[in-house]
């Protein structure tokens, strides 16, 4: 696993051709509200406990 | 002949009807624990049918037959069957059989759909129809004539017969997580090896990817036992060993989405980033599941 991969893997999922440029100052007004934390925590979770099986 | 790599299942006839027979075998504590079916040969005898019956039918050369396997299993109640093998068979033709008298049927990826199930209490594998082959001119009763040997037959030959070839997995399988003070060598059995994946040092996850800095992603690393030679050449179907992801999880991420000239932040689930689970299986066959006593 690279970066490659799970940068085509984020791609794709987002349905983008390539990474947006964000700078600094967007990111400075950024907050992250807690609906979306308690969404990645949940997933992070769940991702422990359910597996895929392979090919 | 019960041995480590070679197991073999009498079967009986359930039901047969005209056409189909339905054909039970008993799995219950037939495959040793900690082991990976590799194989399934099903072998079914065809009774000889008498030259009269031959006769009968009037056309020049051996009639032919269609005899198609399907593999019928309950899942949540309901039955669903899985084709194996559908093949021509001469009638009354010499050559129609191996030496042994037999056909192999289903070749070894198909045999494997089976392949790593635990063996369910009634999960028969069954031979299905016998009809006619549609390639075959119109008038053709053929097929009747078609009778598999079944259990209890004359001199206790010819019923149906399960193989199953497994490979012992504390030989042949991965041994879980890499010994961390050891390093990985060609020599080293398959094992699942830390990685660490630093998505801050990634220029392009800069300002954009927000959650997580990085991850354990795992990798897996080292070599697998391969059947000894006069298995592979048996076994022409698979590939050699190798030592593959056999379970991987997903990584959730939290990314900035520019929309409207302001930004948001948005989850995104990346699949099949991080893996869980290690296993030697042969190039182009399923992954192996352990299977249980």
């Amino acid at each position: 696993l690279g970066g490659e991969q799970i940068l085509g893997s984020l791609l794709q999922q987002l349905q983008l051709h390539q990474p947006p440029v964000l700078d600094q100052a967007d990111l400075e007004q950024l907050v992250v509200p807690a609906h979306v934390r308690a969404q990645y925590v949940a997933l992070l979770q769940h991702s422990h406990g359910a597996r895929s099986r392979g090919r | 002949r019960f041995s480590q790599h070679f197991r073999e299942v009498a079967g009986r006839f359930l039901v047969s009807e005209a056409n189909t027979h339905l054909l039970a075998f008993g799995m219950e504590q037939r495959l040793p624990p900690n082991s990976e079916l590799v194989q399934a040969v099903l072998r079914l005898f065809q009774e000889p049918v008498p030259e009269a019956a031959l006769r009968r039918l009037r056309r020049p050369g051996a009639p032919r037959v269609r005899v198609t396997v399907e593999w019928l299993r309950e899942r949540e109640g309901s039955n669903r069957t899985s084709l194996i093998d559908s093949r021509c068979v001469s009638v009354g033709g010499r050559s129609r059989c191996t030496r042994e008298g037999s056909e192999e049927l289903g070749e070894g990826r198909r045999a494997g759909q089976g392949r790593g199930r635990s063996p369910g209490r009634s999960r028969p594998l069954t031979p299905g129809s016998v009809s006619r082959d549609p390639l075959a001119p119109p008038p053709s009763s053929a097929h009747r004539l078609v009778r598999f040997a079944s259990q209890g037959a004359r001199s206790g030959q010819g019923e149906p017969q399960l193989e199953l070839r497994t490979l012992d997995l504390k030989d042949y399988g991965a041994q879980g997580d890499c010994d961390p003070e050891v390093p990985v060598t060609e020599a080293t059995r398959c094992c699942r090896q830390e990685m660490y994946i630093d998505l801050q040092g990634m220029k392009w996850a800069e300002n954009w990817v927000l959650e997580p800095p990085g991850f354990l992603a795992y990798e897996c690393v080292g070599s697998c036992q391969q059947p000894p030679e006069p298995l592979s050449i048996k076994w022409p179907y698979v590939g050699p060993r190798q030592c593959v992801a056999s379970e991987t999880a997903s990584l959730p991420v939290i990314v900035g989405i520019k929309e409207g000239g302001r930004t948001r932040p948005q989850v995104v689930s990346l699949p099949n980033m991080r893996v869980q689970k290690c296993s030697c299986a042969s190039d182009g066959a399923p992954v192996p599941r352990r299977l249980e006593p």
